[in-house]
């Protein structure tokens, strides 16, 4: 689950960048 | 060799949205019309029927008509971003339509992608469109990942 995984692994990178962009809200400036 | 590989990983990525017209090659984009296609798909208010419909799909090899598509979509793109986004991509190098139009050039589509990657990313459906990134092919997602810093980098509020 690429939802779960740490920061060290590529996957994890990707997992962290993605989760966080959905976690924004929208139309928020960050 | 990288805003080459931007080109590529981008391609791949709007190919999800299954629009009606081909989306495979550079070529296949240069007349704007599948790139329109996918940005009614992320807000059909803003980029609306009647906006796509301006959008001409006959414009064979006539860069002049490529030109003007491709100028509609980039200004209705920059304002979406000013307006309805709440950013200025001022900072953001905007595509070269001309080299696009007659050249084809790998990288002005890179760039043009870029944006419409942002557009995606933020719109008020991102997260359908996040979850989609994160289900292409890794070394994909990394470069959408890294065009999407990028573009932040690059944002002013």
């Amino acid at each position: 689950d690429p939802t779960v995984k740490g920061g060290q692994t590529s996957e994890g990178v990707l997992a962290n960048f993605f989760n966080s962009l959905l976690s924004k809200k929208t139309g928020s400036p960050g | 060799a990288s805003k080459a590989v931007l080109c590529e990983s981008l391609l791949v990525w709007l190919q999800t949205f299954n629009t009606p017209s081909p989306c495979r090659t550079v070529e296949d984009l240069t007349s704007g019309v599948a790139v329109s296609q996918a940005l009614h798909q992320i807000d059909p208010v803003w980029f609306s029927e009647n906006w796509l419909g301006r959008i001409k799909d006959d414009v064979t090899d006539n860069w002049r008509l490529k030109m003007n598509n491709l100028k509609k979509i980039l200004q209705m793109v920059v304002d979406y971003y000013n307006e309805v986004l709440m950013q200025q991509i001022s900072d953001f190098p905007l595509p070269d339509l001309a080299l696009l139009a007659e050249r084809s050039d790998p990288v002005e589509l890179g760039r043009l992608l870029q944006l419409i990657l942002g557009c995606a990313v933020k719109c008020e459906r991102k997260q359908e469109y996040i979850k989609i990134i994160m289900t292409l092919e890794e070394s994909v997602q990394h470069v959408v990942m890294t065009a999407i810093q990028e573009l932040m980098s690059k944002e002013n509020i």
